[in-house]
């Protein structure tokens, strides 16, 4: 069952999908699975919905690991599933939260790359797509998004690390998200989970233009950083991406943000520089506990902020 | 399945845009085959790489000639995925 599943620990692709079956079955009146899309090899892209009914409400999406071998992104969202079955009803404020939007969750946003990382290189990063005429395999499906798309930050050599593919949505994993966001027209909060570094960053990337709400975006970032380190005293740096780290054309929040979604953010999770990817099984759920105090900053801030 | 006997991951701290540049250029280096795990920013940022054995040498003595400091960070990439495999394993097995 979901209360017997060990939330400290690494699992593999297909445990995850368990866990997110057992969670379905067990609070159906919640949470439900959809499937969005097929990645490269042909596997489920699947998202957990959490909702309490009414058509069209406005939404929060949360995704981790789309970079698939940092895994205790993908074991925060698994333990972020189980926290928000658990709060509900009970957690005024995620209760609220609920009964005025739903919720997606997509653990797994990489799968075919996830996969890799646990049968064949634990350094895998990549997406496994092959396109006509590269000599690598992967696309770095954080530069694959229509933002910017082949600018600074970004590689055309598809044997490095950030190559952004061929053209903008050229990766399943990215195209079933731009549908799904697209189809979807009324999500409020966008928020993408990395690990590692400890940052939390909001738009831009592609450019160093000021996004239009940079200043509510950075007292809001501030906000959720500060609620962070309340728990375990851990400490992040925050800011638009160009300032806090470098430019990098392509990425996910740059093009939901253009897209009109106002609260944009992207997390780095732990650590800064002991472990690296490869972060103890321990730190699992003090990473998830402190990451969700941030999340829920940021969810309540939308939730008080209708625009 | 990869492996990663001999790599090492190390934690570089350029003090200055001279040295950060310097970085900069064996972050272009396709020859050496780094993986960034933190990229190079601005000076005093740290940038973690990890290090394919056959490049080490050649990266440390790079570093050194041009007073770039540097820490081992992980000194042993490939133990800690075992420890990591073997910790997952043994998870599965309570469980059972």
């Amino acid at each position: 069952t979901t209360e017997t599943f060990n939330y400290a620990a690494y699992h593999n692709l297909d445990e995850i999908n368990a866990f997110m079956d057992l969670l379905v079955t067990e609070k159906s009146n919640l949470v439900s699975k959809l499937q969005i899309g097929k990645s490269y090899e042909g596997r489920p892209i699947n998202v957990l919905k959490f909702s309490t009914g009414g058509i069209k409400r406005p939404a929060i999406w949360i995704d981790t690991g789309i970079h698939s071998r940092e895994w205790v992104t993908q074991a925060s969202g698994v333990w972020f599933a189980k926290k928000i079955v658990d709060s509900y009803g009970k957690d005024p404020s995620l209760t609220s939260i609920l009964n005025n939007f739903d919720i997606f969750l997509e653990i797994v946003t990489n799968p075919d790359g996830f996969a890799f990382t646990h049968s064949q290189n634990r350094m895998w990063r990549k997406t496994r797509s092959h396109h006509s005429g590269l000599s690598c395999i992967g696309v770095d499906p954080n530069r694959n998004w229509d933002a910017g798309f082949g600018g600074p930050g970004s590689s055309g050599n598809s044997c490095t690390e950030t190559y952004r593919g061929p053209y903008a949505n050229s990766e399943s994993e990215v195209k079933a998200i731009v549908d799904f966001v697209q189809d979807h027209g009324n999500i409020k909060a966008f928020i993408s989970i990395h690990s590692y570094s400890q940052l939390l960053l909001y738009p831009y990337g592609y450019t160093t233009q000021k996004a239009a709400d940079h200043e509510e975006l950075d007292a809001l970032a501030k906000k959720a950083v500060n609620a962070l380190a309340s728990l375990h005293g851990t400490k992040y740096r925050y800011g638009s991406i160009t300032a806090a780290i470098y430019p990098a054309s392509g990425g996910t929040i740059d093009w939901t943000y253009d897209q009109g979604i106002k609260y944009s953010y992207t997390f780095e999770l732990r650590d800064t520089g002991r472990h690296g990817f490869l972060l103890p099984a321990s730190q699992i759920v003090p990473t998830a506990e402190e990451t969700w105090l941030a999340l829920m900053v940021i969810m309540e801030h939308t939730r008080d902020h209708p625009y | 399945t990869e492996t990663f006997v001999g790599q090492q991951v190390l934690r570089i701290l350029p003090e200055d845009a001279f040295q950060l540049e310097k970085v900069m250029e064996l972050d272009a280096s396709e020859k050496l085959q780094l993986d960034f795990w933190r990229a190079p920013t601005y000076p005093k940022s740290p940038v973690d790489v990890r290090v394919p054995f056959p490049s080490l040498q050649r990266v440390k003595v790079f570093l050194e000639s041009n007073g770039i400091q540097y820490d081992i960070m992980i000194e042993d990439l490939q133990s800690l995925i075992d420890e990591e495999k073997l910790d997952m394993a043994r998870q599965r097995s309570v469980l059972q």
